[in-house]
């Protein structure tokens, strides 16, 4: 039987501040409004699946969302549903690059 | 595989070279710089290897092609991290040179020293970064290097056939490459 050594307790709580409590949304549909869903919106405008103007997001499964949804499946290889299911959440809540998948903002030239 | 927008590489005489350098002033005091040097030169590595592109480390860090650094929330490029997971790194597309890694991550060369549940692999997500340096944005091919997401405690180093095209199609092929070699090698993961 392995004995764990006490230096190596794990401490770090692996959950992202930002992204967490995103299991909170798991098959929110159409039409749902959950508290907060608007952090979901500014995660799939940060990555390139909503549009950069918008600043006020609702909490409310809109149009928008569903297509930002879609496109997002598409892009990452998931089954394509346009639902919040359990690999579309869990995949969104991985750690991640920073660049956008889409837009590909970090793109400026050379200073 | 996919391209930024206009599709940009470094644009030089074939065979090209470029140099990367560590920002002094911006590094991890938990892994020192022989063992950093080696995951880089490793990852670097593995992209001359079907390129033909030579990398360099140079000491000085202003003129180098590429840049790295750890970085800490905003840090000036209108990117800012987010703390420990979320984004793990960025770095910015051919010409630019930026190479920023999250330094609130748990950095980890040896899974087997490191035993944060947070711990992320420096080698795994350097590879990745150098394919946007070199031009490559995210693909939707899960097993291939420039998949967007990293879990924690995984290793990703090898270069898929999705990249190695990808890359390919921007630089043309290093001579001494070998497509029969990856072949062979994703067939004995896939087996193993």
């Amino acid at each position: 039987r392995i004995v764990t050594d006490p230096s190596t307790v794990i401490t770090v709580d692996t959950r992202n501040s930002t992204w967490h409590d995103f299991t909170r949304f798991l098959d929110a549909g159409m039409g749902s409004q959950v508290r907060g869903m608007s952090e979901l919106k500014q995660y799939f405008q940060r990555f390139g699946y909503l549009p950069i103007p918008e600043t006020n997001f609702t909490d409310t499964f809109d149009d928008q969302l569903e297509s930002a949804v879609t496109m997002y499946q598409t892009k990452l290889g998931l089954p394509v549903t346009g639902k919040l299911d359990s690999d579309t959440i869990s995949t969104i809540m991985s750690p991640r690059c920073g660049v956008s998948d889409t837009n590909h903002t970090l793109k400026t030239t050379k200073h | 595989f996919t391209y930024f927008n206009g599709k940009p590489r470094w644009n030089r005489p074939s065979p090209v070279t470029l140099t990367y350098a560590f920002s002094p002033g911006n590094l991890i005091d938990y892994i020192n710089m022989s063992e950093m040097r080696a995951v880089f030169k490793r990852s670097f590595s593995r992209w001359a290897l079907v390129i033909p592109v030579t990398f360099y480390e140079s000491e000085d860090y202003y003129s180098a092609d590429i840049r790295i650094g750890f970085y800490r929330g905003d840090h000036g490029d209108g990117e800012p991290f987010d703390g420990v997971l979320g984004v793990l790194a960025h770095a910015f597309s051919p010409e630019n040179g930026r190479f920023h890694l999250d330094a609130a991550e748990t950095w980890a060369i040896d899974f087997n020293q490191v035993k944060s549940k947070a711990a992320v692999d420096l080698e795994s997500v350097a590879t990745h970064e150098i394919g946007h340096v070199l031009g490559l944005a995210h693909t939707s091919v899960k097993e291939a290097v420039m998949y967007p997401s990293l879990s924690p405690r995984t290793k990703k180093v090898d270069l898929k056939i999705d990249d190695v095209e990808g890359v390919q199609a921007l630089y043309g092929s290093n001579p001494n490459f070998k497509f029969s070699s990856l072949l062979e090698s994703e067939n004995s993961s896939n087996n193993g």
